[in-house]
């Protein structure tokens, strides 16, 4: 029945601006919203691999799309966030939107040469990205 | 303030040693300043050199710190819950300087006494010692029909340079040492933190000392159980291992996290019902699960 509601639309001299499947795009989830993505790196494509023993593969993650606006629920945002978008959109558009960002993080263990020769194993804090958020 | 602990020890360290940060990218790098594995991360992004030549490290040395590595971390790197979460750094040296000096006696099963040198130039200040031990290895694998008794005398000395301080300076421990020696073995370890530990503490940058093992065949061997005397022309040199916990704040506190996560049974438990589940069937389950287990 959508072609019969547009008709119907349309004779009502609906304003053309208004399209209702522009309308609703306000209110769909972004396409790209925002959430975590995998990079997969090795050491040798950094040419690290003369000092860094192990590991051979490195996925620190990263948080990449739109922060849709009810960020509430369920990006644990605090209430700020939903007060810079409202901001953004009603007051000042120079006030950037709220941004992807990670929330948390877990360890990397490195195996590493030093330079006078000598071996380490080293546990690095915060070095892989594990959910994202909207701040 | 586990940052702020963390970079007030980085900061003495700074005094101690003229370290820089090794976050402050505001002036040149140069060799002294790398600390740790970030700085010279750092260092390569800000100078986009892949990174100084460097000492190729002793093959044994590097097999063995990549097996402790699997034992510690998943193929991604990411660090077991079954290892020991008190330290997150772990460094093998090898010795820059060995001479031996008495030769070894084949018969008592005496090895040639050494002389070892260890450069601990790459110990940060805030890596603080839990234990160290001296790793021997075999040139290649033997085995031994059962365990080995051992007796290692250790001389700590003070460097070569500082000869005006008189030989009684001279530090000089006995350890009895027992291990097991079973077939295939490769490695095995002397627990030398004791006489370290206020030598790492102090900073001191090099460590001299003589290692004297003396191994002897088994209490209540009889001569035939050997098919070969312990052979102890077949052991390397000792490398030094330092298990340590590095205090700063970039460093992983595994501990940290273990003493700060609630585990689900507290929480059922702080539900009451939750956790409560008939005796009978409770115990069924326990010896069911433990049967599974087993």
């Amino acid at each position: 029945g959508w072609e019969t509601v547009s008709l119907a639309l349309n004779k009502t001299l609906v304003p053309t601006s208004l399209n209702l499947s522009e309308y609703f795009k306000q209110f769909v989830f972004p396409q790209h919203e925002c959430e975590l993505h995998d990079f997969r790196l090795s050491f040798s494509q950094l040419k690290w691999d003369n000092w860094i023993v192990a590991p051979h593969r490195y996925n620190p993650r990263y948080c990449k799309g739109e922060c849709p606006r009810a960020v509430g629920y369920r990006y644990g945002s605090p209430v700020h966030t939903m007060v810079q978008n409202i901001i953004h959109e009603k007051l000042d558009s120079s006030v950037p939107r709220p941004s992807c960002v990670p929330a948390k993080y877990s360890p990397l263990s490195v195996l590493t040469i030093e330079p006078d020769g000598s071996i380490a194993y080293k546990e690095y804090e915060d070095m892989i990205a594990t959910q994202c958020t909207c701040r | 303030s586990q940052a702020s602990r963390g970079e007030t020890q980085i900061a003495a360290g700074a005094e101690l040693k003229s370290k820089a940060e090794p976050w402050s990218l505001l002036r040149p790098l140069d060799e002294r300043d790398r600390s740790d594995f970030l700085s010279p991360v750092f260092r390569v992004l800000y100078d986009g050199q892949g990174g100084t030549p460097r000492l190729q490290p002793d093959s044994r040395a590097l097999r063995y710190m990549k097996r402790l590595y699997k034992t510690y971390a998943t193929k991604e790197g990411i660090p077991k819950s079954n290892r020991s979460p008190f330290y997150n750094t772990v460094r093998l040296f090898t010795s820059c300087a060995q001479r031996k000096r008495a030769p070894g006696d084949q018969a008592t099963g005496s090895v040639p006494s050494v002389d070892l040198l260890f450069n601990l130039d790459r110990v940060t200040a805030v890596e603080n010692l839990l234990k160290s031990v001296l790793l021997y290895t075999f040139s290649n694998s033997i085995s031994f029909p059962s365990a080995v008794k051992c007796v290692c005398n250790l001389v700590i000395k003070e460097p070569e340079f500082s000869s005006r301080i008189p030989s009684r300076a001279q530090s000089s421990f006995n350890f009895n040492l027992q291990f097991e020696i079973k077939k295939k073995y490769r490695w095995f370890e002397v627990d030398v933190t004791t006489p370290l530990r206020p030598l790492v503490a102090s900073n001191k940058r090099s460590i001299h000392m003589s290692v004297n093992l003396t191994c002897e065949r088994g209490q209540g061997q009889d001569s035939s159980a050997w098919d070969k005397p312990f052979n102890v022309t077949l052991l390397v040199p000792p490398s030094l291992l330092l298990y340590l916990n590095d205090t700063s704040a970039q460093a992983y506190h595994g501990w940290y996290s273990l003493r700060y996560k609630r585990r689900p049974s507290q929480r059922a438990d702080q539900n009451g019902g939750l956790s409560v589940c008939s005796k009978g069937k409770g115990s069924a389950e326990g010896v069911r699960s433990s049967r599974h287990r087993r």
